[in-house]
């Protein structure tokens, strides 16, 4: 099954 | 002080048009240099980023960089009012501004002005490295928006395959399955680039993709880039000013 990950998890934080 | 004057204001109308069904309450960061939103969607699955640089404007004063914190839908129903010719001159106060005051002039006698209540925006701002990407594929926009609205009626998400013969989008569904692939092409009018270093093939979901091309009007061509497990960038560049650029999280085999 496939599940949507979150834009946070590829990205840092400025 | 910032003011600015945008000669084409239906390029802001279609700009708000086309995040306002993913981002409700964003910050306009206006700086010397540039006006930009970077906002995460309600889910937090996908991220738009918005660059109008300064050159954009005819005249483009920012005395200090100042965030002007709007309402996507309130925007929308002021700009309905925009001519389509008329030209958009924004105007805030430097100190913590209250409002946003547009004008709306056009070719004739008459001047319109709004003013929009301004809010405090607690933003996340994500810092997105400037990498290269395995596969980018430029194609037009309106056929990208095409492939996504038909391929909904199939099921929720969507792969997309770049390999050496082109860019498939395919979708299973409870009552079926498809395929659409796009080829290369030198065509003029259909023209498609394709540049691939490595195949990749990821899932997202076809509902995002499909907020994305609200984008449509903005630009001819789409430029969609791809690499294994990042996330997608889908862009529409605005002439040589700027560009409206959506990230979405690709969905992964758990």
């Amino acid at each position: 099954e496939t599940v949507q990950t979150y834009i946070r998890q590829y990205y840092p934080l400025n | 002080m910032f003011e600015a004057q945008l000669v084409e204001g239906k390029t802001f109308k279609a700009i708000i048009e086309a995040i306002k069904d993913l981002v409700v309450d964003c910050n306009l960061d206006c700086s010397e240099e540039e006006v930009a939103i970077q906002s995460m969607d309600s889910a937090h699955v996908s991220l738009v980023a918005v660059r109008l640089s300064a050159s954009a404007f005819s005249n483009y004063r920012c005395d200090r960089p100042n965030s002007l914190g709007i309402n996507t839908a309130n925007m929308s129903k002021i700009l309905k009012m925009l001519g389509k010719d008329d030209s958009i001159t924004f105007k805030a106060e430097d100190e913590s501004p209250d409002s946003l005051t547009m004008l709306f002039e056009g070719g004739k006698s008459t001047i319109a002005d709004f003013e929009l209540k301004l809010m405090d925006i607690e933003t996340e701002q994500l810092g997105i490295p400037d990498t290269p990407y395995q596969c980018t594929i430029q194609m037009r926009a309106d056929e990208f928006q095409r492939i996504v609205r038909d391929l909904q009626v199939l099921g929720d998400t969507c792969t997309i395959s770049c390999g050496k013969e082109g860019v498939r989008f395919s979708v299973t569904g409870a009552i079926g399955n498809g395929n659409i692939l796009v080829r290369s092409s030198d065509e003029d009018k259909d023209k498609v680039t394709i540049n691939m270093e490595e195949p990749v093939e990821l899932n997202f979901a076809l509902r995002y993709l499909n907020f994305f091309t609200k984008a449509t009007p903005l630009a001819e061509n789409v430029v969609i880039s791809m690499s294994p497990d990042v996330p997608v960038v889908v862009e529409y560049p605005i002439e040589e000013f700027g560009h409206v650029k959506f990230y979405l999280a690709p969905k992964i085999e758990e």
